[in-house]
């Protein structure tokens, strides 16, 4: 839908300790830790299979609660970009 | 052969087509004001640099990419694995990538398609838009390999509606930024992006934030004839442009395409960002050093104007000409080359950022509103100071009804006007915008001290209530650029003046007697025959040593200036060797540390301009530093390879074990491991991951073969070359070659002529009836050929 935000069930996670308290991190909500993105040092990439893939909103469950994990500095819902080729 | 053979001519067939590299076609104007010509003939062909498109995928195993394909600067983001080959699908959507990694590498004399701009540089594909595009999957993609990739090429962005802003999230912001600081080793990635098609929509590449980002090397495009094309939008971040397909009659731009072809369909700006990546591969195979700042500033010196058409061409106050549709003109690869390998690196980058102005003015329709401030350049802070610009980053907080209806501009303090924002017909939203960035290159080489001026319009375009206003709460102007003039290594190399041996002091002289006596205190560093003053100049001998000409001043000192040794038996300062900083005598074998840009070599303990093989000359320290062990020849840092000991081979930077046959480099491991049986060289395990076949299969695809599987025909052999199993055409599941020569067709098809034809499509009206039509020869007639397709057309 045109100029409305689409949620995926991707995350963008900021966790300090390394990759294995990454894990631990995403085990604990729920999610799977697909590791690192890019270059970005603590910057996990976690996906969550029982969040719907499209959503038109955030979806709260108890995977949210990794908002409050004290390991975790930032989180950040990945929203679909529209994108095009030129 | 490339340097010497003066002409090229490649056995690409669609060499002769690529006009806008060499000019063979006597019936047409000639267009090769690029120059990449000129940079092949100096040698330069992008060996060893390594570029990947970040796209849609690329088509690893098509004959033209293959030669050059790397799969260590290759990703599937989409689809988490190592290999980004396309989705194919019935709608051929996704083409992009493999369009735009021909530009840049496509193989040269394989008799197939092209000739990229680089055509020996390593290419990748990163397949990141065939799918969810998401902050963190852009972020992903910028940030593959940062140490082993130097340019990341992308030919998309956000929309180009001329009603969109929108640009990086905050993950990608930071991988842009770690891209520049860390990527290449800390000589900063590379990221050349296509500045947008919205032309027609009447667009402005300002509300794109990749565009508009320092970081990336932002390329428009013009058409053969040097005119506007119809999709180009204009903006002030646009570096420069080259040429790509624009009036309909223009000649066209042919690349390799899906399914193994070539095509001369691709076009706008996504042409333009992939040659300037090739060309940019060919300044980095000239000078490897060069960081991602050094490459704009050669992009800034060596692009042209020249027949380029544009109505805003301006001069600068530092002398350069540049427009909001081309940025500084026509790139030119033989200039880039040519200033890229004598190039000093520009100082580090300065940052003088300026408190937010609150000027929080009502923009009132129809009118102007201006807002200056002044700049010292943050004179007062060293590690700040900007006196020569590069970038200028205007950051707007501003409310308004119609944010179409806009027009911004930025005037220097030498009078530059800059137009950050054009009006957008189509931009009817009430957003504003909010601490946007407008970024401009027009200023380049410009002093930074003094006034600046954002200039609004409100020009409105449709009927709006102009009762309601908007405010311009906040905007922040932000200088990029270097506190000395970055060119002045240019001239010739002023080292640092010290004085010659001549001036050094003979014995001690007795100094004429003085008018009147001098009872004051004598210096500390006086000797015991005191002294006709109080300054070390006036003792009549030194505890210590003496320094300067016998004829003019001479002074004791405690301890003797860089560029002296103190000689204790003669106590005088006596001149290092001139290579020498600092020294232990006057041989150059006792130097103890180098003048600036000269290297203590530990082979000879003597200071050198270029380190002897096997080492490279580290600034800071000032001296030779042996490369790492599997370097030959390394530069900036022991692992920063330029050529590799016996049984390595280069790989990017890297040395990488070089595997015999049957074995492939596996880069987590750093160890080569064995290919399939049936592969004689590969990328990987797998069977389906061959780049050449063992002796006796045929190569099928990405595969090695005993026969060709059904829907396959086996080619010809040709010289060193696998037989190739090709793809018959299609619906066909067994032909005897290309093109019609189909024997036996898939389900629902009929052969019809050595081609299949689906069944609803020819049948016949009755089989008795159409006997009789095609025993009395009346198949000739369209009529009855019409009712009776299948017996007439039928072979035999």
């Amino acid at each position: 839908v045109h100029g409305r935000d689409v949620f995926t069930n991707h995350w963008a996670v900021r966790v300090t300790g390394g990759h294995l308290e990454a894990d631990r991190v995403a085990a604990k909500y729920g999610y799977r830790n697909l590791g690192q993105i890019g270059s970005l040092e603590d910057h996990y990439h976690f996906h969550h299979s029982r969040v719907v893939r499209r959503a038109a909103f955030p979806f709260r469950g108890t995977h949210s609660f990794i908002h409050m994990d004290p390991q975790v500095q930032w989180v950040q819902q990945q929203k679909v970009k529209t994108r095009e080729k030129r | 052969s490339i340097q010497n053979d003066p002409n090229f001519n490649f056995n690409d067939p669609k060499w002769s087509s690529m006009w806008y590299i060499h000019c063979n076609d006597k019936s047409s104007p000639c267009h090769n004001e690029m120059n990449i010509l000129g940079a092949w003939k100096k040698g330069y062909t992008g060996k060893n640099v390594v570029v990947t498109i970040l796209d849609d995928g690329i088509e690893r195993n098509h004959p033209d990419l293959a030669p050059n394909y790397d799969h260590l600067a290759s990703y599937d983001v989409n689809g988490n694995d190592y290999d980004p080959t396309p989705r194919y699908d019935f709608r051929n959507q996704n083409i992009h990538g493999t369009r735009c990694a021909g530009e840049v590498a496509a193989a040269a004399n394989n008799s197939h398609c092209i000739v990229g701009v680089a055509f020996n540089a390593h290419i990748g594909g990163i397949r990141m838009l065939d799918g969810d595009v998401t902050d963190l999957v852009e972020a992903k993609s910028l940030g593959i390999r940062p140490d082993y990739i130097d340019i990341y090429s992308s030919s998309w962005g956000p929309k180009d509606d001329g009603r969109t802003v929108d640009g990086p999230g905050p993950l990608t912001r930071q991988a842009l930024e770690q891209g520049i600081k860390k990527g290449r080793k800390g000589l900063g990635s590379i990221f050349v992006w296509a500045s947008g098609n919205g032309g027609r929509q009447l667009d402005h590449c300002s509300c794109d934030g990749y565009t508009s980002s320092i970081f990336t090397v932002s390329i428009s495009s013009t058409t053969e004839h040097g005119n506007r094309p119809w999709y180009l939008e204009p903006c002030s971040a646009i570096l420069a442009s080259t040429y790509s397909r624009g009036e309909l009659n223009d000649r066209t731009i042919v690349t390799t395409d899906l399914h193994q072809r070539c095509t001369d369909r691709h076009t706008g700006t996504s042409v333009s960002a992939p040659i300037v990546a090739g060309i940019i591969a060919l300044a980095l195979e000239a000078n490897l050093l060069l960081t991602w700042r050094d490459v704009q500033h050669l992009l800034v010196r060596t692009s042209r104007p020249l027949h380029l058409k544009a109505d805003d061409w301006k001069t600068n106050a530092a002398g350069l000409r540049v427009s909001h549709l081309y940025g500084f003109g026509l790139v030119d690869a033989e200039a880039m080359v040519q200033e890229a390998s004598k190039w000093r690196t520009v100082p580090p980058q300065r940052t003088c950022t300026h408190k937010p102005l609150r000027p929080n003015s009502y923009i009132h329709a129809g009118q102007t509103l201006n807002s200056s401030t002044v700049s010292s350049g943050c004179s007062d802070e060293a590690d700040r100071e900007v006196k020569f610009l590069e970038h200028v980053v205007v950051s707007v907080l501003l409310t308004h009804p119609r944010r179409g209806d806009l027009e911004i501009s930025l005037i220097s303090p030498s009078g530059t006007r800059s137009q950050l924002l054009a009006k957008r017909l189509y931009d009817g939203s009430n957003q504003g915008f909010r601490n946007w960035e407008f970024m401009s290159v027009h200023f380049w080489g410009e002093k930074a001290e003094g006034s600046w001026t954002l200039e609004i319009k409100d020009c409105p375009s449709k009927l709006r209530n102009t009762e309601v206003l908007g405010n311009l709460k906040e905007w922040s102007l932000t200088l990029y650029g270097t506190s000395e003039d970055p060119y002045l290594h240019h001239s010739s190399s002023t080292n640092q003046d010290v004085p010659g041996p001549e001036g050094v002091l003979d014995e001690p002289e007795l100094q004429e007697e003085e008018e009147e006596e001098y009872n004051g205190p004598c210096h500390s560093d006086c000797g015991d025959q005191g002294c006709d003053g109080p300054k070390a100049e006036h003792c009549l001998n030194c505890a210590h040593f003496s320094l300067g000409r016998p004829n003019t001043e001479r002074a004791c000192v405690s301890h003797c200036p860089v560029g002296y040794f103190g000689d204790v038996a003669a106590r005088r300062c006596k001149r290092c060797h001139r290579n020498c900083e600092r020294c232990l005598g006057q041989s150059e074998a006792k130097c103890s540390s180098c003048r600036r840009g000269l290297y203590m070599n530990p082979l000879s303990s003597t200071c050198v301009d270029t380190c002897p093989q096997g080492h490279y000359g580290n600034q800071e320290q000032q001296r030779c530093v042996e490369c790492n062990d599997n370097c030959k020849g390394c530069v900036k840092d022991s692992d920063r390879c330029t050529a590799c000991k016996q049984g390595y081979s280069l790989a990017g930077m890297t040395c990488v074990p070089e595997c015999t046959k049957g074995t492939f480099f596996h880069l987590e491991e750093m160890s080569c491991r064995r290919c399939h049986s049936s592969c004689q060289t590969c990328t990987g395990p797998g069977k389906g991951e061959c780049i050449r076949c063992t002796e006796g299969f045929l190569q099928q695809e990405w595969r090695c073969v005993q026969a060709c599987a059904p829907g396959y025909y086996s080619g010809q052999p040709s010289a060193g070359r696998n037989r190739m199993c090709h793809r018959c055409e299609e619906n066909c599941l067994s032909c005897s070659g290309p093109g019609t020569a189909c024997l036996r067709c898939k389900d629902g098809f009929s052969l019809v002529s050595r081609t299949c034809v689906v069944n609803s499509s020819c049948n016949n009206a009755d089989e008795i009836f159409c006997e009789m039509v095609k025993s009395n020869r009346l198949c000739e007639k369209k009529l009855y050929r019409q009712f009776c397709c299948k017996t007439c057309l039928m072979n035999g």
